[in-house]
């Protein structure tokens, strides 16, 4: 028998010990033992790696501290936009979906875009589409919202309006930006691609 | 965004991330998290992986193929080999990090920012929660 087991991360950021408090830290300590032990226990079982991924992944969607499923950050039109996608190593199969607003575990979509359609990528309402064909129940964007994501939302549009209230700034090099924030922190970035 | 990288045992190796992006986004925006081969990646003879971080810098460094790349073409471990990559994305003016598990069972948990939510747990018995850099 191989040796197994898992690795999680959930965000990586200006995470310091100074800003979560003991209560905090413990919760983010309790969800991602869950988070591992629920993978964990798909392979102990003799399941699969791609199974246990997606069972890692899915407590921490339905957690609100994190960044993904529920508590997930807001666009600029105040909607919760979710990206996703899986690999099974074995295969080189792969998965992925972006821009869902209605699927309550996106992992989900990607596991079925891989096994159960032809594609790689669906974005947008064609994936959510294809999800409703295989019986998925949608659920309204609000579920995702969460007040700590909407105060974000609020400071970014803030700092934004200060630069001159445009809806696109640019940055140093002339660049087409937008100002966001920081997952767990609060500073404002200016970020591109 | 939230990821995990896994090994069962019969060997395979399976990646996954999923993420609500960036806070106030704008024009249909998408980072690494959906991008196979930048912020997830599994390939049997290398390495399963999930990335996080500022996804524009990952999709150009290509991480997640880039740290299997130098595993099955260099030889690299996969500590080495994630370090590379990591280095690579902070060369460009990236912030986040990577978790990652090879076909070994050896797991790596990398990230150029002051911490970053992570654990992992072996069939060798080891569990690890941790968050800040100092753990």
């Amino acid at each position: 028998m191989h040796s197994y087991g898992l690795v999680i991360h959930a965000g990586a950021a200006a995470i310091l010990r100074k800003d979560l408090s003991p209560e905090l830290q413990a919760e983010h300590q309790a969800k991602l033992s869950e988070a591992l032990d629920a993978g964990y226990a798909v392979l102990d079982s003799g399941g699969e790696a791609i199974d246990a991924v997606v069972a890692a992944i899915r407590v921490l969607e339905d957690s609100p501290l994190y960044n993904a499923g529920k508590g997930a950050v807001l666009n600029a039109g105040g909607v919760c936009e979710l990206d996703a996608s899986i690999m099974d190593g074995k295969a080189q199969a792969a998965g992925a979906v972006a821009g869902l607003q209605h699927i309550k575990n996106p992992i989900t979509l990607a596991r079925d875009v891989m096994q159960k359609s032809a594609h790689v990528m669906l974005a947008g309402e064609g994936a959510e589409k294809f999800a409703r064909e295989l019986g998925y129940e949608l659920v309204p964007n609000e579920y995702f919202q969460t007040p700590l994501r909407k105060k974000q939302l609020e400071k970014a549009k803030e700092i934004e309006a200060a630069g001159g209230g445009h809806t696109a700034i640019r940055d140093a090099e002339g660049r087409i930006s937008f100002v966001t924030i920081d997952d767990h922190a609060d500073p404002e970035r200016h970020k591109w691609g | 965004t939230v990821g995990c990288a896994a090994l069962d045992k019969r060997g395979n190796l399976a990646a996954g991330t999923s993420t609500g992006g960036m806070t106030n986004k704008k024009f249909g925006r998408v980072g690494d998290s959906p991008i196979i081969g930048a912020g997830t990646y599994a390939n049997n003879r290398t390495c399963a992986l999930s990335a996080t971080g500022h996804g524009e810098y990952f999709i150009r460094a290509v991480v997640g193929h880039d740290v299997s790349a130098r595993m099955e073409y260099q030889g690299m471990p996969l500590e080495k080999a994630a370090a590379a990559t990591l280095t690579n994305v902070s060369a460009l003016g990236g912030k986040g990090g990577v978790i990652a598990i090879d076909h070994d069972g050896k797991v790596t948990m990398q990230f150029n920012t002051p911490g970053m939510f992570r654990g992992f747990r072996l069939s060798t018995g080891e569990k690890k929660v941790a968050m800040f850099g100092d753990e």
